[in-house]
């Protein structure tokens, strides 16, 4: 953009993809650690550097995602953006860059001594490598979908036991430290069939750390009923037929992305108020999940 | 009109707001155009899963040579005009660019699989100037 292009002397930011890299002259290629991740840039460039022949259209196949995290993220997508796709301005929430991993590898074993009525155990591996350095995690959420059997408004209470393996390798003593959870949570399933398991506090430190291979173990048993009103807890339900997706919330600082309290800023004409804090405590939801009381003390304390 | 043709205005009386408009704003002038694409047309629609369409827009026109204060211009606009006048017309005159954007969110699948949410800065442009 104009502005950018005054600052740091190169001829414009674009992004060159991996392969084509190598044939621009370097002013023009970012760093590496910067490259990854701008989705939209790299056939940006490959359009208008193949100039006059259009094999920009032989890039390699995509992996194709899950159908049902493709309609999460095109209802998450509806949410934030308006029908001309421009972000809603409506302050609720603090990211601007979601991703969605499906686990790259998966091993299903039983574990005979965790729980009685265990049905489904598994192993994931999260490569995150498309995650920059310039993405900050906000939230982390582990995905489950009910399948279709699940009568909707039954209630259902699950029990979760999270671990999450670090392989150490420059320690010789215990090369595999794992740091697990466990609770339980009671819910009504609703219309939507997603249960969202918060995982920011496992995953912040690997995240922040630029771990890029997150591997977990879950074990994830769910039954009909709702202890606490003494109903007998009945039989298990199948609550997943595909492993759970992790979804990350992050605020991506680089110039490309959008960053929303820049453009509030400019648009309020009163002397700014304190910047928000950008950290984890802060919900990257924004104020949409506080509860209106929360929100009168803060405005009156404004 | 059958009478005397002559007397007659060229653009029908019936659309005096586009009439009179000729007299208040020079023709051919600085402005943001409509610009409507498809994903598919650039066969992205593979990956990029929304939005279907993008209205980049685009600024196109003549500057004229006293820049007011209608297009935000700096002064520095009208020096360049002066110079390119009086000094060196081989120094281009101010060109109608871009002055103000709104960002787009895009949604697309990641070769390998992922799928990301972004909002990309300055994606649409929505106010044109001279400089």
């Amino acid at each position: 953009s104009p502005h950018s292009r005054g600052r740091d002397k190169t001829p414009g930011l674009l992004e060159a993809p991996e392969d084509a890299a190598s044939e621009l002259n370097p002013l023009w290629r970012l760093p590496k650690g910067v490259r990854r991740g701008y989705a939209l840039l790299p056939p940006l460039l490959k359009v208008l550097s193949d100039r006059g022949h259009q094999n920009w259209e032989s890039e390699a196949p995509r992996l194709q995602p899950d159908s049902r995290a493709l309609r999460y993220m095109k209802r998450l997508y509806k949410m934030s953006a308006t029908k001309e796709g421009i972000p809603k301005a409506n302050k609720s929430h603090l990211y601007n860059t979601v991703r969605l991993f499906t686990p790259c590898s998966e091993c299903k074993h039983r574990h005979r001594d965790l729980m009685k009525a265990d049905v489904h155990s598994v192993d994931l591996l999260f490569n995150l490598d498309r995650v920059t350095a310039l993405e900050h995690l906000l939230k982390s959420v582990l995905l489950y979908s009910f399948d279709t059997s699940v009568p909707t408004s039954s209630s259902i209470t699950c029990t979760c036991h999270l671990s999450v393996k670090e392989h150490d390798f420059s320690s010789q003593v215990c090369p595999s430290v794992s740091h697990s959870i466990a609770f339980s949570l009671h819910f009504e399933v609703r219309k939507r069939k997603w249960v969202e398991i918060d995982v920011t506090s496992f995953l912040q430190p690997l995240i922040a750390t630029n771990r890029r291979n997150i591997h977990m173990a879950v074990n994830f048993t769910c039954l009909m009923g709702d202890p606490q009103h003494n109903t007998e807890l009945e039989n298990t339900v199948n609550t997943a037929t595909v492993p759970p997706s992790l979804l990350l919330y992050l605020n991506d600082t680089s110039e490309q992305a959008y960053h929303r309290w820049n453009s509030l800023r400019h648009r309020r004409k009163s002397p700014a108020r304190p910047r928000q804090r950008n950290g984890p405590g802060v919900d990257p939801m924004g104020d949409k999940g506080k509860d209106t009381s929360q929100g009168k003390r803060a405005s009156r304390r404004r | 009109r059958h009478e005397n043709p002559k007397a007659v205005p060229a653009t029908p009386p019936y659309n005096l707001s586009e009439y009179f408009k000729q007299f208040l704003f020079p023709q051919n002038e600085c402005e943001l155009h409509n610009f409507r694409l498809s994903f598919s047309q650039l066969k992205w629609d593979r990956w990029i899963i929304a939005p279907h369409r993008y209205s980049p827009q685009y600024c196109k026109g003549d500057c004229p040579r006293v820049v007011g204060h209608r297009y935000g211009s700096p002064v520095h606009t009208m020096v360049q005009n002066i110079i390119y006048e009086k000094l060196d017309s081989s120094v281009p005159k101010p060109s109608c660019v871009p002055a103000e954007y709104s960002p787009l969110s895009v949604l697309t699948i990641e070769p390998d699989g992922s799928i990301v949410y972004k909002e990309y800065e300055d994606m649409i442009a929505t106010k044109c100037t001279c400089r």
